[in-house]
């Protein structure tokens, strides 16, 4: 299903960006 | 107005829910008082976010739009000196809210900048694990407007 494979994408994409986010240093510059 | 830019707003007012705040925060127009902000950014810094400085915002605002513009002054400088001082990023290139026209007409667009600068501020403050973390279990599609709006926010700080 095209549908679930995106949803399934999109989900990916934010995992990444917030996991990225929790793996900054606190108050790093950048 | 474009949809992206309701969305924006509308996204992160259900965000600012998540503070469970005890002022109201179901509408731009609710906000326009400044003090569910306030309440919001006490918890996530409540050393920068004092009591002596929550106490400057006042309640009793009504429909002053004078008032709130004064309430709303207040939370974006105190906002912008965290972002210099505490957090030692430069955010002179972003595209700072007009309070007068929040105050004056619950202008959704700069109510969303304003927002979105909260939004930054909890992402990278002590705390930032556990707002991330609840910002994840939210609905997919606030969670992507969000995603998009920290990016924003990174991006003007790196420019």
């Amino acid at each position: 299903d095209p549908n679930m494979k995106a949803g399934a994408a999109n989900e990916g994409v934010l995992a990444n960006f917030f996991n990225s986010l929790l793996s900054k240093k606190t108050g790093s510059p950048g | 107005m474009e949809d992206s830019e309701t969305a924006l707003v509308e996204s992160l007012i259900i965000w600012l829910q998540t503070f469970n705040t005890p002022a109201p925060c179901s509408t731009v127009e609710e906000l326009t008082t400044g003090t569910a902000m306030s309440q919001a950014l006490q918890q996530i810094d409540p050393t920068w976010f004092n009591e002596a400085w929550t106490s400057r915002i006042k309640t009793d605002v009504e429909d002053n739009w004078r008032l709130k513009m004064n309430n709303l002054k207040k939370i974006l400088q105190k906002v912008v000196d965290y972002y210099n001082e505490v957090l030692a990023q430069d955010i002179s290139y972003f595209p700072l809210p007009d309070v007068s026209r929040v105050a004056e007409h619950a202008e959704p667009v700069e109510m969303g900048r304003l927002l979105q600068l909260i939004l930054g501020c909890a992402v990278r403050c002590e705390q930032q694990q556990e707002y991330i973390q609840i910002i994840m279990t939210m609905e997919e599609s606030v969670q992507h407007v969000v995603m998009k709006a920290i990016q924003e926010v990174v991006c003007f700080l790196m420019f």
